[in-house]
Order: C-alpha cells, then structure tokens, then sequence
C-alpha cells in the first residue's frame, strides 16, 4: 500500500495477535484436552427435557459471555479506539455475532461434530429444546467446514480483525478510516499467509454473505421466540445480548 | 439506545 509501511503492518500484525491472545476466552490446549469430554445420554436428556425459556435463556447467557471476549479484542485491536463511537458500535453490533460463530471452531470437534458448551463437549441434539434445529445444524455445518481450513490461532486472529473491521457495513460514518485500517488488516492476513506458505486458504475462506445469513437467521428465532416469551426475554435475558439483537 | 455498548466501550481495558 502506498500510505502503510512494512513497520506500520508488522506492527498491527503483532497488535491484533496480542488482543486475540488476551482475549481468547479459553485456550487452544484446554479445548483440546477437554475434547474426550462428551456429555453422556443421561447429560444430553436432562438437557433436552429442559423448558424452551430455560435453553434459550442459557444459550443466550453463553453467547453474551463469549461477545464480551470480542468487545475486549475489538478495544485492544490497534485503530479500533480512533475511529468514532458510532462506527465502533456500527461494527460491534454487525460483527460481534460473526467473531463469535468463526472463534467456534476452535471449540469443534470435526471428527464427532461435537461443540464445547458449558463444561462438555455436545452434539447439535443436545440443543432440541431451543427449538432450532435447522439453525443449530447450520452452525455445526459452518463450524464444520471452517475446521477444515485448520486455521492456526494467528490466522484466526487476523481472519476475526477482518470480520469485525468492514468498511461495507451500513451507517458508519467515517468509512474512509475504517476502509484504511481494512487494507491494513487485509496486507496483515495476506502477508503473515504468505511467510507461512499458506496463501491457498483464501480461495476457501467462508464468504461473507454465509455469515450474515447464520446472524440473520439467529435474530429471526430470537424474534419468534420473544413473540412468544415477552416477558421472559424482557427480564432475564443479558442486556447486552438484547441490545445486538432485538 | 446503545447503552451497554456504550459503558463498555468507555470503560478502560477490562
């Protein structure tokens, strides 16, 4: 780029991989280990036999949890804090959900299309009660595909900068700023892939209409389901999580 | 209406 030395971007590379590392909520290693760790029969029907309220409303609980890890990275990620408030929210409120959905598959596991969830590893089944099927089977599908890209942590640290910082998102009002720090980020990924001989995965990364289309298709049950609980969603979902999304 | 977003994003690193 003309405007950005190779310092300016070998500093936001570190930058970003520093944030993500802070910010990662649980490491590799234990998700790793904890992987034999699958919820048994009985665990998966206790579950299932919860109420709809009662799942959606844990469900809900650990989506916020882990959008807070993306805040705090968001903040500690080099240019975030200069652009204007408005943008900042602009750019949470769009992508925080789609940070959330690609860090997942760190906590996937391919070979018995598990996920970790609250302590175990769990089967799309054990989500029946929220009434979902179709998306939960999405998102296992998605976390499924982007396992086989067996992205290293760097590669998830800059691939999630990318996702969070998109000019294309509407009402920002300084989208000259936020484009700049896009083609940073974007010679950031392209060149820390190309040091590490791994430029083929840019041919295979999930193009972005999947993951509108996974967030869409989550505000469109909540929407449903705070047709039928009101109240429920009105006092005792996280602030936060309705905020974003109601 | 962006409440939380707004504390959060003012509070310094957490």
């Amino acid at each position: 780029s003309p405007n950005s030395s190779v310092t300016e971007i070998e500093h936001l590379t570190q930058n970003v991989l520093k944030s993500y590392r802070e910010t990662c909520q649980l490491r590799l290693e234990d998700l790793q280990l904890l992987r034999l760790e699958t919820f048994s029969w009985e665990e998966v029907r206790s579950y299932q036999k919860k109420s709809m309220e009662e799942m959606w409303e844990r469900c809900a609980c650990r989506i916020t949890e882990a959008i807070q890890y993306v805040v705090e990275f968001a903040k500690r990620m080099g240019g975030f804090m200069e652009l204007c408030q408005n943008d900042q929210i602009v750019l949470l409120k769009a992508g925080a959900m789609e940070v959330v959905l690609v860090r997942m598959c760190r906590a996937f596991n391919s070979e018995n299309r598990t996920v970790f969830f609250e302590g175990k590893y769990a089967g799309p089944e054990l989500f029946k009660s929220l009434g979902c099927n179709e998306l939960i089977n999405s998102i296992f599908d998605f976390a499924h595909s982007l396992c086989s890209l067996h992205f290293s942590e760097n590669e998830i640290a800059l691939f999630t900068a990318l996702v969070l910082i998109n000019s294309s998102r509407p009402w920002l009002q300084e989208k000259d700023k936020v484009e700049r720090l896009q083609n940073n980020l974007e010679l950031a990924f392209k060149h820390m892939l190309r040091k590490t001989h791994r430029e083929s995965i840019l041919a295979k990364l999930p193009p972005k209409g999947k993951l509108r289309s996974l967030c869409y298709q989550h505000m469109e049950k909540l929407r449903s389901f705070r047709q039928m609980y009101p109240i429920i969603v009105h006092a005792v979902f996280p602030p936060l999580y309705k905020e974003l999304f109601s | 209406k962006h409440r939380i977003l707004h504390k959060l994003l003012q509070n310094g690193n957490s």
